[in-house]
């Protein structure tokens, strides 16, 4: 050993690319698991609360294997590493080679120019033209949220969703069940889908917000910000264009064989559902399909697996698992929900209208563990979402009214 | 990433007898797509 110690000749070589982003993510990763256990003692001085209990898919291996992967530390290192900053020498042939691999258009970009986008997250995250998606005249139709593949579509009959070849799962668990202020509204006579809204009172806001632990309502929402009456310009412009906004939803709801918009549910209706999935390639952002009222959002901190149409085939309820944001409502034809479901690349969706939702965070899941810890203790099963209503957001409309083809919000790396 | 759509519509009326029964239902919610399509924003689903 001695003398091959001495006469072996020493040649250096570069590490592979590849070998050094794949050990410099393991440190990432190490670090961050380090800092979120810091941070849960921080938070419960010292006691470490228990983690919510996981449910273990199943599924063929390769769900096995995922599943004991931690996802959403992997979707938080993913976003940050395309936070960084390209070269710009990088760029153009970077985007370029991106758009070839995923199919992406750049020539219905609004800023055409590749250097300008600092990195991937952000050409991800990419605008396009205006009018480069006209949106179906047709004021009975529901259009396309997003780009992207219609991977099932059908009614909903026994209450049970189905997700891809004959996989199903419950509406319930997809949405959450009814939850405490809704039953509260509702043992006050006031129906939470489908009926009058101008019945309601500033009162029954308080209220709403007191009787229920977890929710709590959004008093600055349109302004975006918590310190709204310092900033009274843009307080009156916000609220002109909502007054705006408001008369154009009611205007669309009105439109048709004179039905109001608050109609009744009638025996001759049913439930629907449609699901879009967008590659990789596809624009991210996502709009409003028909003008209605959001009434409040629940927020389900689950895991990240990939959505792929693969996984979606193979991991049985997986929008039940996956972490998601579910909007519910109104239109003119009674209830209407919307659930931007995260994946482990994109893990962060985001809304235009509601600055105080974080998805995909480190804070929101250890306040997701101390919820289910306090309802264990309690002795309640731990209902999965916090809630947030945006009755404040118009007096008129009890909620957040949204127009057909607004831009609602998108999905962001990481 | 997926969105995932639950919504309440019309399921229409069957038409009468002199319309001729069995020709479906009238009215109600149509979809206009297939799975597996490419869409795109602003594209109709289908309409009431």
């Amino acid at each position: 050993a001695a003398k091959a110690w001495r006469d072996t000749k020493i040649e250096w070589r570069p590490i592979p690319i590849g070998l050094g982003i794949v050990f410099l993510g393991l440190v990432q990763l190490y670090r961050s698991q380090r800092d979120a256990e810091r941070h849960r003692m921080e938070e419960s001085d010292g006691e470490i609360p228990p983690p919510r209990q996981r449910i273990r898919p199943s599924g063929p291996w390769q769900v096995q294997v995922m599943s004991t992967l931690p996802l959403k530390a992997l979707s938080r290192l993913w976003g940050r590493f395309n936070e960084l900053d390209l070269p710009g020498p990088l760029r153009i042939p970077g985007f370029k080679l991106y758009a070839w691999i995923f199919g992406a258009n750049l020539e219905e970009m609004a800023e055409p120019d590749l250097r300008t986008y600092p990195n991937l997250a952000s050409f991800f995250y990419r605008e396009l033209k205006p009018g480069a998606r006209p949106i179906d005249q047709d004021p009975n139709a529901i259009v396309s949220p997003s780009d992207g593949k219609v991977l099932s579509f059908g009614m909903i009959e026994r209450g049970e969703v189905e997700q891809v070849k004959g996989m199903t799962y419950s509406l319930e668990a997809l949405l959450g069940g009814a939850s405490p202020s809704r039953e509260a509204l509702e043992s006050h006579g006031i129906e939470s889908a489908g009926s009058e809204a101008n019945g309601r009172s500033m009162a029954m806001d308080e209220e709403f917000a007191r009787v229920n632990g977890i929710s709590y309502t959004l008093p600055h929402l349109l302004s975006g910000s918590r310190d709204r009456p310092k900033k009274k310009a843009a307080m009156d412009a916000s609220t002109s264009s909502q007054e705006t906004t408001e008369a154009k939803v009611k205007a669309d709801l009105a439109l048709g064989d004179g039905h109001p918009w608050y109609a009744p549910k009638t025996s001759h209706n049913a439930l629907y559902y449609c699901v879009i999935y967008l590659a990789p390639g596809d624009y991210h952002r996502f709009h409003s399909p028909i003008s209605w009222v959001v009434e409040s959002r629940r927020h389900f901190a689950g895991e990240l697996y990939s959505v792929s149409p693969y996984l979606q085939r193979t991991l049985p309820g997986l929008f039940v698992l996956n972490e998601r944001v579910v909007l519910l409502g109104r239109w003119r034809w009674g209830f209407f929900s919307y659930i931007p479901v995260g994946a482990t690349n994109v893990g962060s969706v985001k809304l235009n209208f509601d600055a105080e939702l974080r998805t995909n965070s480190l804070t929101t899941d250890t306040e997701a563990d101390k919820a289910a810890a306090e309802a264990a203790k309690r002795g309640e099963p731990y209902t999965g979402f916090a809630e947030a209503t945006y009755y404040k957001a118009s007096h008129a409309l009890r909620g957040h009214p949204l127009q057909r083809g607004e831009e609602m919000g998108g999905f962001q790396l990481g | 990433s997926t969105i995932v759509l639950v919504f309440e519509a019309p399921m229409g009326v069957r038409k009468s007898f002199d319309e001729g029964w069995g020709s479906g239902l009238e009215g109600g919610w149509k979809w206009n797509i297939e799975n597996g399509q490419t869409i795109r924003v602003g594209q109709a689903l289908g309409q009431v």
